[in-house]
């Protein structure tokens, strides 16, 4: 599968800290 | 305890690994002196990481750039994913530095990273923004120049993320032709 990330998705991450 | 679920935990992978590449422009070095690797990431968090660490592009020097590509592609012409290839060349006025540049630049890399251009992403070497005193560009740069499908997909896609009106069109030259011209124009392949 093709790993594709749409606009918002991506804006909704920019401040997520990653729990790993 | 309510425990999160497991994409809580988990990064989300991107496609691609990416490296991001900074120029300075230092008179008493070589060109490749002064371009240096910053960082590469393979999720989408540790793209924001980094985005989020480093200087937008309206900060950055005269003579400076940022280049984002593909892991294992250098940002140069000479290499063999690009020689053959090209760039979606987009010139920006001075007034734009402070109006567009950065929210331009930061699109062009949800564009590249969240593989915006469906099956003609595979074509997308990377990106490039350089900051100039007669004016800023930004590119996305493809693997050949011949691959017309492709890059008119990502022409447009790319266009319409930006949300760039119809007039004027931007462009598409081969590195061919940027590195071989004598003048100040570059013959246009493609352009939408």
């Amino acid at each position: 599968d093709k790993k594709q990330y749409d606009r918002d998705f991506l804006l909704g991450c920019q401040f997520i800290t990653a729990s790993m | 305890p309510v425990l999160p679920s497991s994409d809580e935990y988990i990064k989300h992978p991107l496609q691609n690994k990416w490296a991001l590449w900074y120029f300075k422009n230092d008179k008493s070095k070589s060109w490749t002196e002064n371009l240096r690797l910053i960082s590469k990431f393979d999720t989408v968090e540790d793209f924001w990481a980094l985005y989020n660490h480093i200087q937008q592009p309206s900060k950055l020097g005269f003579g400076c750039d940022y280049c984002l590509f593909k892991d294992g592609i250098k940002p140069m012409w000479e290499d063999d994913r690009n020689k053959l290839g090209g760039r979606w060349l987009m010139t920006l006025n001075k007034q734009q530095r402070h109006n567009d540049l950065d929210r331009y630049w930061m699109e062009t890399l949800l564009c590249l990273v969240g593989e915006s251009f469906d099956e003609s992403s595979e074509d997308v070497c990377g990106a490039v923004v350089n900051v100039r005193p007669k004016g800023d560009k930004i590119a996305i740069w493809t693997s050949n120049c011949q691959n017309r499908d492709a890059i008119v997909t990502i022409g447009a896609g790319y266009k319409e993320r930006l949300c760039l009106p119809s007039k004027p069109l931007i462009s598409y030259q081969s590195h061919d032709d940027t590195s071989s011209k004598s003048g100040s124009t570059t013959k246009n392949m493609y352009s939408v």
